[in-house]
């Protein structure tokens, strides 16, 4: 549930897909500046990359005595209100078998999400990139060490997080159309996400959450290419992408990433 | 899908030749027995209409596809009710692979390789179907449309336009399960217009990848609902 209002969310703020959705309320507090996620890269065109919060910062993960104290910058990002309308209605009669369906009904749901203010801090960018000269990656690190020995994976470095600043709530309203005892209906769910100012509450819902204020809802991350000898540069452009310059051991794998990859699509243009 | 193409009119045909090989590509699943066939086929119809089960049996599969398994997808399948837990063991045998144990995990392999990318390419569409999409498709399968709607998309003329005469396409002429069809397709950016005796398809502006999806997954059921 809120996985699809961070997602919902972004559908209406963020059309390029520069920013991230946070998936888990859990990892929302992993999310600091110059945190490290590793990105995966999925089988086909149509995957969203999978994500993992790597619970250090790119300073941690810096050979001995080097430190990087990013400059954050906070600015108000936007004020999420959304007006929702979702009109459903139709009857369907079939044969499916010896069973006859009787599927129909008519509906309205008219919602409202908020997220309220939004706050965003980012990184200085340019700030970040003079700092980072000369600077290294601890590759012998345990945890990149675990990274490295994955496949298809790549090093990223969060550089901005959208906040809430008041409490939300999100709730789930589940809508079922049917009629006449039909066995089949059109189940809707639709997440209304409400800001809380005056502790106002939610009626008719089925599933209700409550996030608190300063909850990362979104991010933004850059990618790092990574040189054997431990230096890296930051992939500030969509065509340069991120990795790692070894070359990876070649273990055998379940089911080829390329094989898999070509299974479909060998005779289709890219 | 956009190279050469100089209008949205242009996206819907341009995609269709596109996907026309993945027809090819989906054999695996016509060369099944037909009770395993229809087993798998009323899985996914069942999955169709549970957004968590979907989620997680795509998780499953990505990372029984990459050998690596990670802590999301043990606890998502501990989250599953039984009911659910047994379908994805149930799904997972049936799609090639051989689990060692109580649970799919790391000493579980896949067998039959193309099955299983066949299975994982068709699930892997179906969770990136946009919000509702999935029911709406599973709603279809009850309808028994589905091969109506493949077919709808694949005689569709340069200027999206196909015929209501088309024998194939006669359930479509009843009001109401077009409405569901309209539906699903403008979750997909495919917006679908009834005039007279025929049907306009046209892309919406700035479609994301959810035709291409809807195509795939289309044909993927059509494929495993043969038998069915």
């Amino acid at each position: 549930m809120f996985a699809k209002a961070t997602r919902n969310f972004l559908k209406e703020v963020d059309a390029g897909g520069n920013l991230i959705s946070v998936s888990n309320l859990n990892d929302s507090d992993k999310l600091q500046p110059l945190s490290l996620v590793t990105k995966k890269k999925r089988y086909w065109c149509w995957q969203r990359p999978k994500y993992q919060f790597l619970s250090v910062t790119l300073g941690d993960v810096l050979t001995e005595d080097q430190f990087l104290s990013p400059v954050v910058v906070e600015s108000d990002f936007v004020k999420y209100e959304g007006k929702f309308e979702n009109h459903v209605s139709g009857t369907i009669e079939t044969v499916l078998g010896k069973v006859k369906l009787n599927m129909g009904g008519k509906g309205l749901v008219e919602s409202q999400s908020s997220f309220g203010t939004l706050r965003k801090q980012e990184v200085d960018l340019q700030q970040l990139i003079r700092d980072s000269v000369e600077r290294t990656i601890n590759l012998k690190n345990p945890i990149l060490h675990q990274v490295l020995e994955r496949r298809n994976e790549v090093l990223c470095v969060l550089t901005q997080k959208i906040v809430t600043t008041q409490k939300c709530v999100i709730s789930e309203h589940v809508q079922i159309e049917e009629k006449c005892g039909g066995m089949v209906g059109i189940q809707t769910k639709i997440v209304q996400v409400s800001a809380m100012e005056d502790g106002n509450v939610i009626k008719d819902t089925s599933v209700l959450l409550e996030i608190p204020a300063a909850t990362t809802i979104a991010y933004g991350i850059i990618e790092l290419y990574v040189k054997q000898d431990g230096q890296f540069e930051f992939c500030l452009l969509h065509e340069k992408h991120g990795g790692f310059e070894q070359e990876r051991r070649s273990d055998p794998v379940y089911l080829d990433y390329l094989a898999c990859r070509e299974f479909v699509f060998m005779d289709m243009p890219d | 899908a956009r190279h050469g193409t100089s209008s949205q009119d242009g996206l819907l045909s341009v995609l269709n030749q596109a996907t026309l090989p993945l027809e090819r590509n989906f054999s695996p699943f016509l060369e099944l027995p037909a009770e395993q066939q229809t087993a798998l086929h009323n899985l996914l119809q069942a999955v169709l209409f549970d957004e968590e089960f979907l989620v997680v049996l795509e998780q499953v599969c990505d990372d029984m596809a990459g050998g690596f398994w990670c802590p999301q997808a043990a606890l998502a399948m501990g989250e599953l009710k039984p009911p659910q837990q047994q379908d994805l063991m149930a799904f997972l045998q049936l799609a090639g692979c051989r689990i060692q144990g109580e649970w799919p995990g790391p000493e579980g392999e896949v067998s039959n390789q193309k099955l299983f990318a066949t299975a994982y390419f068709l699930v892997s569409a179906l969770a990136e179907m946009p919000d509702n999409a999935a029911a709406l498709l599973g709603i279809c399968c009850k309808l028994q449309i589905i091969p109506t709607l493949y077919h709808l998309l694949r005689v569709l003329s340069d200027d999206g336009i196909c015929d209501l005469e088309d024998p194939t396409l006669v359930p479509l002429k009843d009001t109401e399960r077009f409405g569901i069809v309209q539906r699903l397709f403008v979750a997909a950016d495919i917006n679908l217009e009834q005039e007279h005796s025929s049907v306009k398809a046209t892309v919406l502006k700035d479609p994301h990848v959810f035709p291409l999806i809807l195509y795939i997954t289309l044909n993927g059921l059509c494929a495993l609902g043969k038998e069915h």
